[in-house]
């Protein structure tokens, strides 16, 4: 998956199997990716576990977890909400980019979207900066935190300052990504990016992504999972990101296509 | 190492002129306090290592959580009480008004953001 960290880094990532996204004294979040095609190393999320830990006079402990084949509007316990005077809740939404469920921590702050886009799952959080505690020592493994291990690393981006021409899967310069099988059809470069343009305004970090899922699986209802990312982000404001100029020139023309 | 910092702040926050209501803390805001040192002291952890002040604060801190009866995990600051009354639960357990209360300072609160979508 793509993954965009705490510290607005963002990444592509293996990360095959179950990884915590954040571990911290108030929340837990675990996620497990699959393969989504045979003979890339490119995965998707499958699950995501949530529990928000114990905390004295506003909440009990709540566990909440979707997979793909079930996106509950609620705990594992059956509720709804938690703690005291609606500090911890569930809404669940249809939107545009599909069926999402709304977690809000009043408690610490926090705002949590989970979706379905086509079969898999995508995640996003807002947290006070105060309750992350970067320097924390033996903070362990947490992706939204540190990012991927360097060995789990597809692509790397730094935001703001993305290249114009980024590495495409199929062009032959990623040899991690070995030989792809599309399941569907296939996607050149320029297909995936018309593709992308119907639901993607900006040709950013988002956009590359979106480009990147189509040649990679082949699967159309990919090039929704960054429209439905870029949602989360407007809905879980203020954030720092900052998305480039619409009249950003086009994603570099592969004729070499997968 | 900003050891001392996390100890002025400490002491202002328990100390009878805090701006609280009585004379002295009540169990509830003690503790508040308390976790506010705690969560301070961690965050100075990595460039205090091996300053004796930083050292005996941490261990000082474990003695004063099992002293008080306090928990380590909810709020480290508290709402804005009414003139009259102490805060209640609600609002402790709203961070949007607990850092407002907290002054000027807690006003400009920074937003984190993590995503993971896609393949």
């Amino acid at each position: 998956p793509h993954l965009r960290t705490f510290r607005d880094e963002f990444q592509t990532c293996k990360v095959e199997g179950a990884w915590p996204l954040i571990d911290n004294r108030y929340l837990s979040v675990q996620v497990t990716n699959v393969p989504v095609v045979l003979g890339s190393s490119a995965t998707a999320t499958s699950k995501i576990t949530v529990i928000f830990k114990s905390y004295h006079g506003c909440t009990e402990q709540k566990v909440y977890q979707a997979t793909t084949e079930d996106l509950p509007s609620a705990f594992q316990d059956g509720s709804r909400s938690g703690g005291e005077g609606g500090s911890l809740w569930i809404v669940e939404k249809v939107g545009s980019g599909g069926r999402l469920v709304k977690i809000q921590a009043r408690y610490i702050g926090t705002s949590i979207i989970v979706r379905r886009v086509g079969r898999y799952l995508t995640f996003a959080i807002r947290m006070p900066e105060d309750t992350l505690d970067f320097s924390e020592e033996n903070s362990g493994l947490q992706l939204c935190l540190h990012g991927c291990p360097r060995n789990e690393l597809i692509k790397e981006h730094t935001l703001g300052r993305q290249p114009l021409h980024p590495r495409l899967p199929g062009s032959g310069s990623n040899p991690e990504l070995g030989p792809l099988l599309p399941p569907h059809q296939i996607y050149t470069v320029e297909r995936a990016t018309a593709k992308c343009r119907e639901t993607l305004q900006v040709e950013d970090i988002y956009f590359q992504s979106c480009v990147f899922d189509l040649l990679t699986t082949g699967d159309p209802e990919f090039s929704m999972a960054a429209y439905g990312a870029l949602e989360d982000l407007k809905a879980l404001p203020p954030s720092k990101l900052k998305q480039n100029s619409p009249r950003t020139p086009h994603v570099q023309q592969n004729r070499g296509g997968p | 190492c900003r050891i001392q910092r996390c100890n002025a702040e400490y002491v202002a926050s328990t100390s009878p002129s805090s701006g609280l209501q009585d004379d002295s803390p009540s169990d509830v805001d003690y503790c508040i306090a308390l976790r506010a040192y705690a969560l301070c002291t961690r965050r100075t952890a990595r460039s205090c290592r091996g300053d004796l002040v930083y050292h005996s604060a941490v261990f000082r801190i474990k003695e004063l959580f099992t002293q008080h009866n306090c928990s380590s995990d909810g709020p480290t600051s508290s709402a804005k009480a009414p003139s009259t009354s102490r805060p209640v639960v609600s609002e402790l357990c709203d961070y949007e008004s607990r850092v407002l209360a907290s002054g000027p300072a807690g006003q400009g609160k920074k937003y984190a953001h993590c995503g993971l979508f896609g393949d």
